[in-house]
Formats: structure tokens, sequence, C-alpha cells
């Protein structure tokens, strides 16, 4: 493992802490798409179809279950918890999940390396991935008030994105037979739906201004 | 010889 790689999940994984200390302390998911959680919950779900079938490592196994766990527990929290849930932006949070999933669902029964079940739904997961943080930037975008966590959480999710482009130029350039084009391809939209988000971010942090998206 | 996709990967 690169560093690249390793602070790519560092950084995943703060976003996740990030998230679950909005909910935990102070019991508010304002600002967060409950669309963007459900759809990271499904790619989780759907690409870690062989976490007790094949090992690859103690740090594989338990970073997936983690990723797992917090996934559905942020869903369950948005959509259950008696206090969390009264924040939601429901009317805000209009994305239609389907609009995502459907066109990804086909794409990986057409574009994919090997037509097997799970090799279709990890393709799947990909795709899903890279149009996951969509309903979360229209419902930023939305927002008057971005508080300062949802900024980091989706800040730390997009630096996520660019280490991992830098671990696969990392990998190509020292790794025999690294040619993933589906996995880079969608990693690569996925990154680039971030660009604006990043812009007005760091503006705003340079500036010492509260965040705010152009409508 | 088989080309695996990285699963290694998270």
């Amino acid at each position: 493992m690169n560093i690249f790689r390793l602070s790519g999940d560092m950084t995943h994984l703060m976003s996740v802490i990030v998230l679950l200390l909005k909910i935990h302390t102070i019991k508010s998911c304002a600002g967060i798409s409950l669309k963007t959680q459900e759809l990271y919950a499904l790619v989780f779900a759907t690409r870690y179809l062989d976490i007790f079938t094949d090992f690859v490592s103690v740090y594989n196994t338990i970073m997936k279950l983690i990723f797992l766990a917090t996934s559905f527990s942020i869903v369950w929290y948005m959509r259950h918890h008696k206090i969390v849930r009264r924040s939601y932006d429901k009317e805000q949070d209009t994305f239609r999940h389907l609009f995502l999933i459907l066109p990804c669902l086909i794409l990986a029964l057409v574009v994919n390396e090997k037509f097997t079940f799970k090799e279709v739904m990890w393709t799947f997961s990909l795709y899903v991935e890279a149009v996951a943080i969509l309903p979360q930037l229209v419902l930023l975008q939305r927002t008057k008030n971005i508080d300062n966590l949802t900024g980091q959480y989706v800040f730390l999710l997009g630096a996520y994105r660019a280490l991992y482009i830098l671990n696969w130029i990392y990998r190509y350039l020292t790794e025999k037979h690294f040619v993933h084009w589906i996995t880079w391809i969608s990693g690569l939209v996925q990154t680039l739906l971030y660009a604006d988000f990043f812009y007005y971010y760091i503006n705003s942090w340079k500036n010492n201004v509260r965040l705010q998206l152009p409508a | 010889e088989e080309q695996e996709t990285s699963k290694d990967e998270l």
C-alpha cells in the first residue's frame, strides 16, 4: 500500500467520523442529503459482496466492515432517530435516486470486465459511487448557511477521491499489469464533480467567510 | 494469466 492510498482511505474515514460527530454530538443532520447517504449504503453493500469469500488483508476487511456499518447506521439515524430525523431537510433533498441507479445498472450490465453477478455488482457500485455525491451537492447549493461540519464532510470526501487518483498513477507506474479503465474513468468522473465545490470551499477558507455556493 | 480487477482497494 502506498502513501496516497493510505491517505485516501484515512480522509474517507475522517469524512465518516465528521458526519457521525455531527449526528451524535449536535444531534443534527441538517444540510446532509439522505439520498446521497442511501446511495453510499448501496455502493458498499454491492461492492463488498466478496467480504467473507475473498480475503485480502485484515486492514481491508476491517475497513470494509467500518464503511458498511457506518453507512447503514447513518441512514438509520437520518430516517428513524427521533431527534436527528427532525433536522433532515426533506423538502430540499428532492433528487431522485432512480435517475442515478437505473442508468448505472444498465451501464454495469453492458460495460464490465466479466459478466458474472459479483463482477456486475462490483462495477455497478463504482458507477453509483461516481454520482452518489450529486444529491448532496444539489442540497448544498440550496442551503443558505452551510455549517462547518457539512462543508468539511464534503471536502474530505472530495480529497479522498483526489488521493485515489494519485494512488492509481503511482500504482500504474510501479506495478506491472495495473490497468483498470472502468475504475479509473468512473473515479475521474467522481472527482471532477467536486471541482466546483473545491473552488468555493478553498475561496471561503482563504477569505475566512462562510461557505455559500451560488444558486 | 488472468487479469483480476483491483479488489484490494476500497
